[in-house]
């Protein structure tokens, strides 16, 4: 009765729209799931996208089976200090990093394959009070760290047996660094948002601090996801977690704002707001596309490009989403709820 | 976004500004 009611009023927005589940596993280990994201990894020659689960005291990855199934490769058990995210290195094979901690991330800690030993391995690569970190291209990691004294930005360059080969410290603003993205297509550049909503633009290579730019008042504690440079221009995806509703333009989750480097000004090009009768999120971006959970324990989809939500996937049975993240490669969407069920959705 | 809006627009920003930057 329940199948024929369903099959009989599909939701409105899965039916309208694009999220198609491929898709599910679980761990019926798992206490909590805190996070979800994807890793290339390599056995016996063969390199296949795995899906990496965290719940508080363990990280999980998965290997594709035949027929949409998932298998268990290796669980690393993490001790008391909980995980609080998986941090992914772009690019890289058998190696994925996680942060650990209590209310801040007090630990970085890498995951491994080592051939040499055939074995599953972990080590610590930072320690300290950590704000921010990133996983960068070519096995490099970036943190925003603070101590009494100093605020530190630091890259850490990892060996493919994730030894740490190389340090390197970026001149840090006054204030507190809270997210990193990647200048896609600019090796050597990176951005970073603060506490006081400032844009900094750093040169990798050389550590200077080349610009620091204002994102304006309206959008309290606003979070970079993704940066590109085009035509001279710095365009900047930002998420406003704290944003209030306004009539010009909605409830705004994310926009898309062009900066001018030369001269620090800046204009919006496009604004994608909530879902009327929605509030609260916590997003991912990837290229054009943007997923957050909302309070309600919806997931809303968005196309950043034409500032319009593309699909609303409701809470399940099972209850409210938690987790949404992009798959690092192919448009695939990673759901997860609490009890650590993940469902991976073709968009 | 047009020069008047952001004001004169380089396409070797990068290049210029870290080569103005304090080292």
């Amino acid at each position: 009765e329940v199948a024929e009611q369903l099959a009989a009023e599909p939701h409105p927005g899965l039916a309208e729209e694009s999220l198609q589940l491929v898709s599910k596993l679980k761990d019926s280990s798992s206490c909590c799931a805190v996070d979800v994201s994807t890793a290339w990894w390599e056995a016996a020659g063969c390199r296949e996208l795995c899906v990496v689960t965290a719940c508080e005291s363990c990280v999980t990855l998965w290997k594709p089976l035949d027929s949409h199934c998932w298998g268990k490769v290796h669980t690393w058990q993490l001790g008391e200090v909980p995980v609080i995210q998986i941090v992914p290195l772009p690019g890289t094979c058998n190696l994925v990093c996680v942060a650990l901690g209590e209310l801040e991330i007090g630990e970085i800690r890498l995951l491994l394959y080592s051939s040499e030993n055939d074995s599953f391995k972990q080590s610590v690569v930072k320690t300290g009070t950590i704000k921010a970190v990133l996983g960068l291209k070519d096995r490099r990691l970036v943190s925003s760290s603070r101590t009494l004294q100093e605020h530190q930005v630091e890259i850490v360059s990892l060996s493919e047996t994730g030894r740490s080969t190389d340090g390197q410290t970026l001149m840090p603003p006054e204030e507190t660094v809270l997210a990193f993205a990647e200048v896609e297509g600019m090796r050597e550049a990176l951005v970073g948002t603060t506490a006081v909503n400032s844009i900094i633009v750093w040169n990798l290579k050389t550590g200077q601090l080349l610009k620091k730019m204002h994102v304006g008042y309206s959008y309290p504690a606003s979070i970079c996801h993704r940066a590109y440079s085009d035509s001279g221009l710095l365009f900047v995806v930002l998420s406003h977690p704290h944003a209030k509703e306004s009539e010009s333009c909605g409830n705004p989750a994310f926009r898309l704002v062009a900066f001018n480097p030369t001269t620090a000004r800046s204009r919006g090009v496009m604004s994608s707001s909530l879902p009327p009768g929605h509030t609260g999120r916590q997003g991912d971006v990837k290229e054009a596309s943007a997923a957050a959970v909302l309070t309600s324990g919806a997931i809303a989809v968005w196309d950043l490009l034409l500032g319009q939500c593309t699909a609303l996937l409701p809470p399940g049975p099972a209850g409210s989403w938690a987790l949404a993240r992009w798959a690092s490669a192919g448009a695939c969407l990673l759901a997860g709820q609490r009890d650590g069920t993940v469902c991976l959705y073709r968009y | 976004c047009s020069e008047s809006d952001l004001g004169p627009i380089s396409l070797n920003w990068f290049e210029e500004l870290s080569a103005e930057a304090p080292p």
